[in-house]
């Protein structure tokens, strides 16, 4: 049996290295759980359990590079975090269990995690009990490599405090976490402000707006004013919008005007046009245009595919952006602007020399809580000049390109999950 | 099965010898504050045994009158030779022990009084992680198995002549690689240091190896 274990170490130590702080964390980003048969609790059913545990690690892949995958058909050895239950001395572990009260659970640096089944824990929002979900999530940190905070608030206090309506990872967590594993990084196919426009009870119309980042098949709504996602993204991207393309789309763009409030994806050679009241993409609309529409014959002069677009409000064009080339087109001729298309380094020329993202643009997008522009490219983003710049700083290019920043240092934790955990 | 009446088992029972110890004096709170890191384990490495006959011993104990230091960790309170009151706490061992309940005291948001109160007490009794807060130190370590318990050999000096051969130090016992040891009557549940020791009187060497279980479960340790 101790060969057995020592056998076990070995595999397992390559998986450990020191992350670049200096503290011990896993050097691979995907690692796999497994609660173990032999360790199932008696209080809950085993359907319960794993999806407790599931949405534990969908937590903490939520607000790290990490994704978590369940495992239960690779041999053991490969296995980097096993749960189980047990009471007293139980599973083969070196420190006991103490019964019923004070220590609920313990884990080992090698990714075992043990809870102590004398305890009544509950499922989530019970109201009664020890929550195993908030014990999971704060075990799962410590294998991690996260030790105990004795902040107000954190998930890694080490004494367990009653159930709380829907907790969650507040800020200093998440840096917590980032600190040992760094932030969420990646590419995205757009970005965009969503506008909706609602009465309230006065009949006085408003608009609110809400901040959405799309990547592949799954998008995150982005609370601005939290300066994090919102809880539990993402989501597939059919959930929220039906009726655009699979796999992503290329441009989102909203032209709205005094005469005009239509909402446009596109994808490849095509294009949709959204039904905001319907909350799904048109088969067809008013005018008895059907959809997807080609783009050359909605936008002519247009090429396509194109690599991202957005709608300039202040003088009603789209910017439709291809390699190098910016294509001004103008809504209201249905065409193309005069002079264009143009170089992108012309229509939005570096602020500082040879910091420009050149060409193949990710994402346009104009924000309500920044009013700006930001091109995104890769995982770094540059701000467009506004006229609020050039009041301070006249000497700034009109549409010039701020210099480069990190998206994550912008927008923070829009993090990936693995695809098994998008649809928990 | 634990036993229930009713149809939602919310009237589900546990044994009475399931509880948790609760910690009620300073001894079990600072068996608490030494588990969780807030205070050093016992070194076994200062133990130092003199001669039985040294007449300034002030153990009376057969076993234990060549022991000059403070059993902390691993002596039962049910162990009529020895328990850690019969000693009592030297000066420097009072002041940790008010060091260590004041940064448990401050890390836990209470009053800091240094003094173990009805308050402090309460802490130290509420559901909690099994984790140490603090890295617990030890001075090697041999991770020969997959769940983190390394032997710490101490060498310690035992004056010859006065023990038998097989003389086992009469402490509370667990072995790492028998799970159903007999002698572990457990009297610190989840706390588990504890020692092992025997003496071979056939030995000409005055130094005598300890093997002393100690285990961490500290999980940024590899």
């Amino acid at each position: 049996r101790k060969r057995h274990l020592a056998g076990l170490v070995s595999k397992n130590r390559q998986k450990r290295e020191v992350s670049e702080t200096g503290h011990m964390a896993f050097s691979k980003t995907l690692l796999r759980w497994r609660l173990m048969g032999e360790g199932y609790s008696s209080q809950l059913t085993v359907d319960e359990q794993r999806y407790i545990f599931r949405l534990a690690f969908r937590m903490w892949s939520e607000v790290s590079p990490l994704d978590f995958v369940e495992d239960t058909s690779s041999p053991l050895e490969d296995i980097d975090i096993r749960l189980g239950f047990g009471t007293g001395r139980h599973l083969g572990c070196n420190q006991r269990f103490d019964g019923t009260g004070r220590e609920f659970a313990h884990a080992w640096f090698l990714g075992d995690i043990h809870f102590d089944d004398d305890e009544h824990f509950t499922a989530p929002n019970t109201g009664s009990g020890i929550s195993l979900l908030k014990v999971a999530v704060h075990e799962i940190g410590h294998v991690l490599g996260l030790p105990h905070i004795y902040r107000p608030g954190s998930i890694m206090q080490p004494s367990y405090l009653p159930h709380e309506a829907g907790f969650e990872m507040d800020w200093m967590d998440r840096k917590a976490i980032q600190h040992l594993y760094g932030g969420c990084k990646g590419r995205f196919n757009t970005v965009f402000d969503w506008i909706r426009k609602e009465r309230t009870a006065y009949g006085e119309v408003v608009i609110r707006f809400n901040t959405y980042f799309m990547r592949d098949d799954w998008y995150w709504l982005y609370e601005n004013r939290n300066n994090r996602t919102r809880y539990g993204d993402p989501v597939a991207l059919q959930v929220g919008w039906r009726g655009i393309p699979t796999g992503g789309v290329d441009a989102y763009v909203h032209v709205w005007s005094r005469k005009r409030d239509d909402v446009y994806f596109f994808k490849g050679t095509q294009f949709w046009k959204y039904n905001q009241d319907q909350d799904q993409a048109f088969t067809q609309d008013q005018e008895g245009r059907r959809y997807p529409r080609r783009i050359s014959e909605g936008f002519p002069g247009v090429p396509s595919p194109i690599d991202t677009a957005f709608y300039d409000r202040r003088e009603s064009r789209i910017y439709f952006f291809k390699n190098s080339l910016v294509y001004g087109f103008d809504v209201g001729a249905n065409s193309l602007a005069r002079g264009f298309p143009k170089r992108i380094r012309d229509v939005f020329p570096p602020v500082v020399s040879g910091d420009h993202p050149d060409g193949n643009v990710d994402a346009a997008y104009f924000s309500y809580t920044h009013n700006a522009v930001f091109l995104l490219k890769g995982t770094g983003f540059w701000q467009v000049v506004g006229s609020r710049d050039r009041w301070r700083r006249p000497f700034l290019p009109r549409n010039g390109l701020l210099p480069r920043k990190e998206v994550d240092t912008q927008w923070f934790d829009i993090c990936n999950v693995h695809p098994a955990a998008l649809r928990m | 099965e634990k036993l229930f009446h009713k149809r939602d088992h919310s009237d589900v029972q546990s044994g009475s010898s399931h509880q948790a110890e609760l910690i009620t004096d300073k001894f079990t709170a600072e068996l608490f504050l030494s588990r969780y890191g807030f205070m050093k384990p016992v070194n076994w490495e200062e133990i130092q045994f003199h001669d039985a006959d040294d007449a300034d011993s002030p153990f009376t104990d057969d076993y234990l009158d060549d022991v000059d230091v403070r059993i902390q960790e691993g002596a039962s309170s049910q162990n009529p030779r020895v328990t850690a009151q019969d000693v009592g706490p030297t000066p420097a061992q009072a002041q940790e022990f008010t060091s260590a309940l004041e940064e448990f005291q401050r890390v836990s948001g209470l009053p800091v009084t240094g003094v173990f109160d009805e308050a402090t007490k309460t802490a130290m009794n509420k559901p909690r992680c099994g984790v140490p807060d603090k890295e617990v130190e030890l001075s090697n370590s041999d991770d020969s198995t997959a769940v983190d318990t390394f032997n710490e050999t101490v060498r310690t000096n035992i004056g010859g002549g006065n023990s038998s051969e097989g003389d086992i130090f009469n402490f509370n016992t667990t072995d790492a690689s028998n799970d159903t040891n007999t002698n572990d009557t457990d009297d610190f549940k989840g706390f588990g240091d504890v020692i092992n020791g025997t003496h071979d009187a056939n030995t000409d060497s005055k130094m005598e190896n300890m093997s002393v279980n100690v285990h961490q479960n500290e999980p940024n340790r590899r």
